[in-house]
């Protein structure tokens, strides 16, 4: 049971944070010896670390693909390139095993199942360079656009802006998953619809800090004006994102993964 | 009575926000027809408006430079050069007045007083972007860094993040105001001494909306889990900056820009 998670954003938007509470388990780089003050590197870095978790007593191999310093420098054109080349490689690395005579029975899987990508939460519109990137990497993968660090935005905020950026996605033909032109039947289309028109964007926080707040022990965040709590729908949309990604919809981004952006690849490759 | 603020800093970092609560009136684009939805323009552009505001009694010209498109691009390349160009006018447009045998009694000055550098609070460290510009700019005006959005770190991760960033702005030799080296005397140092190694750069929070908080109206942001509170020391260091920049340090920062780096373009003009 393999899945394989990519992350991209700019430094600072909380990503390996997210990730850790994602899967309540020190799975990001804050939790290996990489320290937070590391140099953020000179160009796009792929890093994928694999770990075993246990997911509603089922094992998983969870792989984390960061990339760090993805938009981080002062000049980021074609900063996406190293991450599309690295999710074709892993298409190719699949092919070349399923051509093969002698095949494996289970063909190791590394290819991306699932990208989220990070909004940093201005309040105004998508960046120039998030355009850019859904756009391009949008047709190779399944793409998933969070909004990072939720708390900076008021409730009223966060829905304008969450208004704004999914016109803006629609304007510029961007097709995040799960993706329109694959909704199997019409129950697909009607819950697909409302979490595409009404959740998505998913406004998330995270962290790794635990709190008492009413006698319950919560994930959440400390300001001297309140305890933001992580799991709370009222506070941010963390566990509707978990949800969707882990329990509900792991086996269909696998089942795209496979069926639509790995077959789009291999009839291109088989092609040539 | 004139000063001019420059505000400069990525799109969605508050900074019309908190020009707005700084002048306690409406001087930002949020108050003119500019609309939020803005489109970010494809280059760096200059806006100089000017207001006319009462500070303390005393009538004020206040001019607020905005610079939209700074770092917005996919590729940020010597995007400073239109900033540092416009300072060096206003220096030239001084110059030529001073020198002209039928000079006006007062000269108007177009010279920028303080520009406000806003930093993403990333909690990491400062960005390519944020150095380049700041280690250019601060040769040629006064530079106040702040950290935009303080509201999105903790306590904690606010007082490391501002250590981290005053220790890279002390590795990169870049001397922001108010600078050692025109400290005039020991009082001069030891007061400056506490605000550069303690106070700066500034977390700020701004807000133009009021809601009432244990029976006062305070200016702030009010979010599912508190009231964050602009003016409240506890909550940020809005009320430092508002001080330090318009009461304190408002003389101090025309005197350093007349007779520190206008006097250094000068010599080297009339060396030409
Ligand atoms: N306000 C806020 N801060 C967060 C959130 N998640 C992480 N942070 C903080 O943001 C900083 C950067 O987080 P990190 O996970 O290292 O970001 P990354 O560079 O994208 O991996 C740290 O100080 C985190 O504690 C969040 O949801 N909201
Ligand atoms: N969390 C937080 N949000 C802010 C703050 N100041 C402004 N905002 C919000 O951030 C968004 C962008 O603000 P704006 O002033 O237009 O930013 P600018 O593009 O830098 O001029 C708006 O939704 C503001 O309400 C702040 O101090 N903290």
């Amino acid at each position: 049971f393999d899945f394989n998670i990519m992350v991209v954003g700019q430094s600072g938007l909380g990503k390996s944070t997210l990730v850790n509470t994602l899967f309540k388990s020190q799975v990001s780089r804050k939790a290996s010896s990489w320290s937070r003050e590391e140099k953020i590197p000179k160009t796009v870095e792929i890093k994928a670390i694999g770990h075993v978790i246990e997911e509603g007593g089922v094992k998983m191999k969870l792989t984390v693909i960061d990339t760090p310093g993805f938009g981080d420098q002062i000049n980021n054109e074609n900063c996406w390139e190293p991450i599309e080349k690295y999710i074709n490689e892993q298409y190719e690395k699949f092919l070349k095993e399923e051509v093969n005579i002698a095949r494996k029975k289970r063909i190791p899987d590394t290819r991306v199942h699932c990208c989220l990508y990070f909004i940093s939460p201005t309040g105004h519109s998508l960046r120039p360079l998030d355009l850019e990137f859904m756009k391009h990497l949008s047709k190779v993968v399944n793409i998933i656009p969070v909004i990072a660090k939720a708390d900076t935005m008021t409730l009223e905020e966060k829905s304008e802006f969450k208004q704004r950026v999914r016109k803006e996605l629609e304007v510029n033909g961007i097709e995040f998953y799960p993706q329109k032109e694959f909704d199997e039947d019409l129950e697909d289309k009607t819950e697909n619809d409302k979490i595409r028109q009404e959740s998505m964007p998913f406004a998330v926080v995270g962290s790794d800090k635990e709190y008492q707040v009413n006698g319950k022990r919560v994930l959440g965040r400390k300001t001297p004006w309140g305890i933001i709590e992580v799991e709370n729908l009222n506070h941010c949309e963390f566990a509707l994102l978990r949800d969707f990604v882990i329990r509900t919809h792991l086996q269909d981004l696998k089942e795209v993964t496979h069926n639509i952006h790995y077959e789009t690849y291999r009839a291109k490759r088989l092609n040539d």
